[in-house]
């Protein structure tokens, strides 16, 4: 996946 | 973590807080729209949801307490505390052409069908949009206090430094995440026009306002 997972932003 | 990311939030948080200290020192939320408030409570609250699920670091879960705190202390302010000097009438930006759209674009295109990748991903979209209601109020007033035009110049700020942020991670990380970026673009982008008038006016020291 190229989502941020965790998400570190804001 | 890096200096463009840093000082997007940095801004995001100056514009949150030079808001809730327009209206707390004027006693007024005049020329502020509620809609756009509430769209922005919505935002956190529905991408923060991993407050409950997952840590991170202490700086992310500071900021997002912040940020929904001051989220909800904004819209007590219009619709409770101040509420005799909402400008309801110029506030009439139809929400729900914005939450249904958005709402059914973060089913269709997500990065995972699950509760709370949608529920990110509609806060992104979401996010992408918020700010219509309040540029569409001061379209139709033709007019803006210059804190109010500093809020929306710090808010476009936050969402123009978060675009070097990504390149910078791209870069040095190799990391994207284009549901991200695209709908930061769009935001970004809505707040050119604006962008253009305060530095042509606002800062040439006079107030913003439109031609009739």
């Amino acid at each position: 996946s190229l989502s941020i997972n965790p998400k570190d932003e804001l | 973590m890096n200096i463009f990311r840093l000082t997007g939030d940095l801004s995001h948080l100056a514009a949150i807080i030079i808001l809730l200290l327009k209206i707390w020192k004027s006693r007024s939320c005049a020329g502020i729209s509620g809609k756009s408030q509430i769209l922005f409570a919505i935002v956190f609250t529905t991408r923060y949801l991993d407050l409950l699920s997952t840590f991170i670091s202490l700086y992310n879960s500071c900021m997002k307490v912040i940020y929904i705190g001051c989220a909800y202390a904004t819209v007590y302010m219009i619709y409770m505390k101040f509420r005799a000097t909402y400008d309801g009438n110029h506030d009439s930006f139809r929400v729900e052409f914005l939450v249904v759209p958005v709402g059914g674009l973060a089913v269709l295109i997500n990065h995972d069908f699950s509760f709370m990748e949608i529920l990110w991903t509609f806060s992104i979209y979401l996010e992408s949009v918020a700010i219509l209601p309040q540029l569409f109020m001061i379209s139709k007033t033709g007019e803006a206090e210059t804190i109010t035009t500093h809020y929306l110049f710090c808010l476009g700020l936050y969402r123009a430094l978060y675009i070097f942020n990504w390149v910078w991670r791209f870069y040095f990380e190799g990391f994207f995440d284009l549901i991200a970026i695209v709908a930061g673009v769009v935001q970004t982008i809505l707040y050119c026009d604006f962008f253009y008038l305060y530095v042509t006016k606002v800062l040439k020291g006079k107030k913003l306002s439109l031609p009739a």
